[in-house]
């Protein structure tokens, strides 16, 4: 059963472009898992991350949506049991127009998503069309949160607005979880944030917690994941962890 | 004359609210500069930093913009010289067919701007409806930029387009500049980041650099800015000397 997965969080920074490109690498080249990776951002950093650049393709996910075209014609082999759906900067442009002409409100049909084993869909620091566009056509939200103050106020009310999520866009659209991110064991605020999480959602908290690891800010430079860059890293070993609490909960 | 500075980067988390309260805060207290701090961001941070909390208030932003009604009606007095517009999540609903219905496609008057010594607007990260009536009203842009390589690639080509930005939105922008922000001086990376901006955009790029401190994700929390929080951190001296450079750039 292919599992189709929105990573998004309004707030900006979060760790979703980092969450999506580790967890597509490690579910893709250690498990095994022939994985999609979509990148529904404007900014096109997972495709960036990639080790793709934004100009030396010619059909993205822009086109996929605004000519009604198969979603094949955009992909890109970006590794082992990998392939990158890739964004570019006129994502941003999206208008409801171009969602009265598609053929179906989904990124992809079910035949396109069951060709997969897992869909990680990465989302802009938006709710616009962009995102709106995700959450219809995934099956499952994951919302990474950054230990912050200022990152929980928001959060807290867009998963207590799941249940509208739910109504006005995608019925079958569930919580996956909520994973922290940029942890500091030192740092009060980080405690604090993830004791009120735990308290208000339970075991929706996925039990992994991201710590703050400065080899995750060097990675992206590299173009690669946290894997083949720091194999032996906490971040390495955290983002391990991560992925088989994802292959679990399934 | 009046200053109207928005505060913008599409990458999430690159530091524009913390640099739009710190630097609103020193204006006004310190400077007596009188400051009106507008949040344009549907998370709405600002208002929340500020210790109002989004349903205590009936006008906001959202319905100066839809119902045409003159600014001072939503303006709440967050401190000595200082008046917030505050935002609510509906800004992130807002059409093209709302902005046909204003009077101009500003988000104050002349007479309102020319009330103030300093406008400060804190955007969201995204290039939607809200960033783009920020980046009409304003005469000055300051572009944060955490010193991280994914926040580096996408905010060149932003720096790049302003020119367009010129043209399409207001002739009268300019770049007020681009300030480093969560710099960690033990990190290559951070280094890297700072080089490349300085040697692209030269003097355009702020000679204060904010570090990364912990501090700055603790006070938001106390609903306080950096100077009333910790004002002998570093933080608070690299805002302090921050907002000296901006007043001597008008
Ligand atoms: N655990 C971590 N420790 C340290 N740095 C991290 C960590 N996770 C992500 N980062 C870095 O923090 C920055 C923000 O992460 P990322 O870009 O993944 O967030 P995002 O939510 O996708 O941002 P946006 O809202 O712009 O899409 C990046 O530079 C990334 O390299
Ligand atoms: N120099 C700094 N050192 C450490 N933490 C910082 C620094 N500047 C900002 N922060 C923290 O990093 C997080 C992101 O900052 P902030 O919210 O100001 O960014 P933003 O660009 O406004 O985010 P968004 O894109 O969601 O609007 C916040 O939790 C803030 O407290
Ligand atoms: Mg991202
Ligand atoms: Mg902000």
């Amino acid at each position: 059963m292919a599992r189709v997965i929105a990573i998004s969080n309004q707030k900006g920074g979060a760790g979703k472009t980092t969450t999506a490109v580790n967890l597509g690498a490690r579910l893709a080249k250690f498990h095994k898992k022939r994985t999609l990776l979509m990148d529904m951002d404007p900014q096109a950093h997972c495709t960036l991350w990639s080790g793709i650049n934004p100009g030396s393709f010619s059909v993205s996910i822009y086109h996929i949506i605004t000519q009604n075209l198969p979603l094949k014609q955009c992909l890109i082999e970006a590794g082992e049991n990998l392939f990158l759906a890739p964004a570019d900067a006129r994502l941003s442009r999206l208008r409801a127009q171009d969602v009265r002409l598609m053929k179906s409100p989904f990124l992809l049909t079910r035949e396109e998503a069951d060709s997969y084993d897992f869909t990680i869909i990465d989302c802009p620091p938006a709710m616009g069309l962009p995102t709106l566009f995700a959450l219809a056509s995934a099956s499952e939200l994951i919302i990474p949160v950054q230990t912050q103050f200022l990152a929980l106020e928001r959060t807290i009310e867009l998963i207590k607005n799941l249940r509208v999520l739910r109504q006005k866009f995608n019925r079958r659209l569930r919580l996956g979880g909520i994973v922290c991110t940029m942890y500091d064991p030192r740092t009060n605020i980080s405690r604090e944030v993830v004791g009120r999480l735990q308290r208000l959602f339970g075991d929706k908290v996925f039990k992994t917690i991201i710590h703050r690891d400065v080899r995750l800010e060097e990675c992206p430079a590299h173009r690669k994941s946290i894997f083949e860059y720091s194999p032996n890293s906490n971040a390495a070993k955290q983002y391990e962890e991560f992925t088989e609490e994802v292959l679990k909960s399934g």
